[in-house]
């Protein structure tokens, strides 16, 4: 399944 | 984190306050491209919405607070405080050109259709592109100050370690962001022409980059 993003990057 | 992440954020905030500092010193922002700074002030304001709602790490929420005050600090300077000496005649990029299709892209394509993703999805196209007005205005007036290189050697810097930190956690932690990735590497390509010009023109001690 798609890896979702957690989004911790600058 | 890793030292390819970490080291790539410092080069970022090192070039907004490169930029900001020059444009306060000289208290003239002659030769930067304001919309190149609101741009970036949009693709902060939409990309740290989650400032609110996702506490990542202490590092995160400092960073995005720090990126967006220096951001807005930098396009008040432009134009508000030293409008006068903005050339807005060279900075005549259609900066509609960009926005319509990255905002159309981002409806188009995203993780999922939530206004957070979406807005999300906007700012990484959007970042891509933002300097372009800057890089278009250098070529229009066909020369950069040292300081403004400097600035942008640290930008693509920063995107450059970026890719690194994508190899990195691919191999480490299996991370792949598909449209965050291939939006970098489209900036970073961005970058290469500048990196060239700044590494044979610039660090040769020739002062200011005029382009041929």
């Amino acid at each position: 399944e798609r890896h979702i993003n957690p989004k911790d990057e600058l | 984190m890793n030292i390819f992440r970490l080291s790539g954020d410092v080069c970022h905030l090192v070039a907004i306050i490169i930029l900001f500092l020059k444009i306060w010193r000289s208290k003239s922002c002659a030769g930067i491209s304001g919309k190149s700074q609101l741009l970036f002030a949009l693709v902060f304001t939409t990309r740290y919405l989650d400032l609110f709602t996702a506490f990542i790490s202490i590092y995160n929420t400092v960073m995005k607070v720090v990126f967006l005050v220096l951001a807005y600090a930098t396009v008040s300077l432009i134009y508000f405080r030293f409008r006068k000496s903005y050339d807005s005649e060279s900075d005549s990029f259609r900066v509609e050109f960009l926005l319509v299709p990255v905002a159309g892209l981002s409806f188009l394509e995203n993780y999922s259709f939530t206004p957070l993703e979406i807005l999300w999805t906007f700012s990484i196209y959007l970042e891509s592109v933002a300097i372009l007005p800057q890089l278009f205005m250098i070529t229009k007036t066909g020369e950069a100050e040292s300081i403004t290189t400097h600035y942008l050697f640290f930008l693509g810097l920063y995107r450059t370690l970026y890719l690194a930190n994508w190899v990195w956690r691919y191999h480490e932690e299996g991370f792949f962001d598909q449209i965050a990735v291939v939006s970098g590497v489209v900036q970073t390509i961005f970058y290469c022409d500048f990196f060239y010009l700044y590494f044979t023109r610039v660090l040769r001690g020739s002062g200011k980059m005029t382009l041929p």
